[in-house]
């Protein structure tokens, strides 16, 4: 019913 | 070097506590000001940032940023041979693979020492932006426990929704539906209170298990902080005296 985002699609990869 | 003098095994072990399930390998960056620890759990849906400053520990040393890497759960066993109460050094010479270990029992002659191997670890780092959140629910971190725990056995999700009403937590399961509704407080001095603080409503759906793990860290702080804007990871912020344990986790949006 829900997708889950990843913390990269908000965050940048040092 | 790196040597790092704490008043207290159990302020280690309750922060080991608190990542262990989430992560399984960190590096431990150690520099004048304290050490830092930043990881993501192996899916990056979670990050774990724990910041202990140098001014927390009875004494500290350290004479040039060094990465320590460490596997949790070697960590755990070695810290399982300290008594709460020991003092605890860690020592590290610079380009070391093994950390030092010293508990010194609070009462009595015993000293017990410990040589744990490091590890090299490639970690993805992330860059966390300065955000301005819509929300700010601040509430005792035994209550954040007890919900997150109370829905975990309803189902896999959970919607946080803040309001004027109050902040409000629901979960759907395939046999129960469970909501549950914590009103702001009228005293803020309270080590009880709920305090809400909103520039709009916000409503977000994380991952249950994610939040039953990080609030495993009530041990350390009896206050938490949980910070939301629509579609931004949460940050679920535990502060104590020497420093904090900060956790994001990212939304899940419907399909």
């Amino acid at each position: 019913k829900f997708k889950q985002n990843k913390l990269t699609d908000f965050f940048r990869q040092k | 070097m790196l040597e790092a003098k704490l008043a207290e095994a159990g302020t280690l072990k309750k922060l080991l506590d608190a990542i262990k399930e989430l992560v399984t390998d960190a590096n431990f960056e150690c520099n004048e000001e304290g050490i830092n620890l930043q990881a993501m759990d192996n899916s990056h849906v979670a990050l774990v940032a724990v910041h202990l400053e140098a001014a927390g520990f009875k004494r500290y040393r350290c004479d040039r940023p060094m990465p320590l890497g460490v596997n949790l759960t070697s960590l755990t066993k070695v810290l399982k041979c300290a008594k709460d109460d020991d003092i605890t050094t860690l020592k590290a010479a610079d380009e070391a693979d093994v950390l030092n270990l010293v508990y010194e029992a609070k009462n009595s002659d015993r000293i017990a020492e410990y040589d744990m191997k490091l590890m090299d670890i490639d970690s993805d780092t992330l860059g966390i932006p300065d955000t301005e959140y819509d929300a700010r629910v601040t509430m005792p971190s035994a209550e954040f426990t007890r919900v997150v725990r109370d829905l975990s056995q309803l189902g896999e999700s959970v919607r946080i929704e803040v309001s004027k009403e109050g902040v409000r937590f629901a979960s759907e399961g395939e046999a129960a539906n469970g909501s549950v509704l914590m009103k702001q407080t009228d005293d803020d001095e309270d080590t009880q209170a709920i305090t809400i603080e909103m520039n709009q409503h916000v409503s977000l759906t994380f991952s249950l298990k994610y939040l039953v793990n990080f609030s495993k860290s009530a041990s350390l702080c009896p206050r938490v902080q949980l910070m939301m804007s629509n579609d931004v990871p949460l940050l679920v912020a535990y502060d104590f005296g020497q420093g904090y344990i900060r956790y994001y986790l990212a939304p899940k949006i419907g399909d």
